[in-house]
């Protein structure tokens, strides 16, 4: 269980998807 | 000129002459510890300016900014990590390498790991150096002395050295019957999957200024708000990305859609920006190679390991 609770962060590594115009627009934002 | 390279187990001493590369001398090195899968691998200094550097393998290494000491000293590391441990590593050297340095890592705070990974991931550890634990050997106390949890996790749970044993003690002996080397493939399993592991950081701004971090890693790249290096709010795929440029303190990202928008950021360091260039390439270059077939090489080493 714990292992198993380790392995789900791996999900968090990635970013939320997006297109390429999307992704300038969140940048310019931040 | 006498040269110590460190590795993460090992000290080792050269001898080299002012024609010697950066290649030859890493050469000699993967070739006295029997490493391979030497893509992974590089070796790192400190210049007179006090900044760590990774060796450029085709230029001679007395022409390098190497801090002037006796004997010159470098640091034997991986530069790049694998998408998935399981699948890639091949060598027990190399799973061991780095086993070693993603530990330290960790333990150093440089990746940060929540308590119950770090406790888990210090049963592995624990098995991987001592084998299956057993009662008679194994007394109560038997880890007072080493170093096993991060410094964050000991400061923000105040427990006992006895308490953080008794914890890391009860899974150690359900690892028992797993070999040393499958322990440390089974630490890097779980280590894989921290959100900092594998990530190398740098500062950058958008264009209006604000602080950001981008991630470097064997995917891709990210970007992160600078209070938070867990979680990517923007990310890039190698497989989306056509060329990385800069010129001063700009970065342009093209993508291979030739329809989509170039993206830009803004690195403010000059001197790490060709670090960054890097990285990229290097990574990006292990990330396209993984998805072509086996050389003959590898194919060689994975039949070696089998048998």
């Amino acid at each position: 269980q714990a292992k198993e609770r380790a392995h789900q962060k791996r999900s968090n590594k990635k970013a939320p998807p997006m297109d390429w115009s999307k992704r300038s627009e969140v940048f310019s934002n931040l | 000129v006498n040269v110590r390279v460190t590795t993460m187990d090992a000290e080792l001493e050269f001898a080299i002459q002012s024609v010697t590369t950066g290649k030859q001398l890493f050469e000699q090195v993967v070739k006295t510890v029997g490493l391979r899968e030497v893509w992974y691998f590089g070796l790192q200094y400190v210049d007179n300016k006090g900044y760590l550097t990774w060796l450029k393998l085709e230029k001679k290494v007395l022409s390098q900014d190497v801090r002037r000491e006796t004997p010159l000293q470098f640091m034997f590391r991986a530069k790049y990590f694998p998408e998935d441990v399981d699948n890639e590593l091949i060598q027990d050297i190399t799973r061991k390498l780095f086993f070693l340095q993603v530990k330290d890592e960790i333990l150093s705070d440089n990746v940060y790991c929540p308590p119950e990974t770090a406790v888990l991931l210090a049963s592995y550890s624990v098995q991987a150096k001592y084998g299956d634990h057993t009662k008679e050997v194994h007394k109560s106390g038997y880890l007072t002395s080493e170093r096993l949890l991060p410094q964050r996790v000991l400061e923000q749970h105040k427990l006992s050295k006895d308490q953080w044993e008794d914890r890391i003690q009860v899974w150690h002996e359900e690892h028992s019957g797993m070999l040393k080397e499958d322990a440390m493939l089974e630490y890097l399993k779980i280590a894989q999957d921290l959100e900092m592991y594998g990530v190398n950081y740098f500062d950058i701004k958008n264009k209006k200024g604000t602080e950001l971090w981008l991630g470097v890693d064997a995917l891709g790249l990210n970007i992160y708000e600078k209070d938070d290096k867990l979680t990517p709010k923007i990310g890039f795929p190698w497989s989306e990305i056509r060329n990385i440029s800069f010129n001063d303190k700009k970065f342009v990202i093209k993508p291979i859609d030739k329809k989509a928008p170039d993206f830009v950021f803004y690195a403010p360091r000059l001197r790490i920006n060709k670090r960054i260039l890097l990285l990229c390439m290097g990574n990006h270059e292990l990330y396209m190679q993984r998805r072509k077939p086996d050389t003959i090489e590898v194919q060689q080493m994975k039949a070696q390991a089998r048998e």
